[in-house]
């Protein structure tokens, strides 16, 4: 038996630095 | 051969990568545009877009490293980052930037455009901080 291989999948907030704390609205 | 250069870089930049979009839509990294940022964070409950632009770029602390000095925001908040200089960041209305786009398609096979300074970056900050 051949299991399937999982794919890696990234969610798209992983793609975007945190560059700065939000300051206050 | 060259000293140990460890590729610090996630491996969600390679291309090819699978990428889910806060919708559940899966697309490549290289595929990403810049909607799909500003639509993923719209529905984000926790995180909203935020637009930095490029102030600096500087020379980092290893040979392989640059500081990005950005301006973050309406409030232009001064952030500044110490990167590998293949690290990709994604450009409004341009897409996947890096200091060192050679580099970067070199290891990661993600077309770049070469960073500068006044390009404008996607960046997210918390929707709950206050």
């Amino acid at each position: 038996n051949v299991e399937p291989r999982s794919v890696p999948v990234f969610p798209w907030h992983s793609l975007v630095p945190f560059l700065a704390p939000t300051q206050s609205d | 051969s060259s000293p140990s250069s460890p590729v610090a870089l996630p491996p969600f930049f390679m291309r090819g990568s699978i990428i889910q979009l806060a919708d559940g839509e899966l697309k490549r990294v290289e595929d990403l545009k810049t909607e799909d940022f500003i639509q993923s964070a719209e529905i984000s409950s926790e995180l909203k877009i935020d637009s930095s632009t490029v102030e600096r770029i500087d020379c980092g602390q290893s040979p392989n490293a640059v500081l990005i000095q950005f301006s973050v925001g309406e409030l232009k908040a001064q952030v500044c980052v110490e990167v590998l200089v293949e690290y990709p960041f994604f450009v409004f209305g341009q897409g996947w930037s890096s200091c060192c786009p050679d580099r970067t398609t070199q290891l990661f096979e993600l077309s770049c455009a070469k960073l500068c300074v006044g390009d404008v970056c996607v960046s997210l900050t918390l929707r709950s901080l206050r």
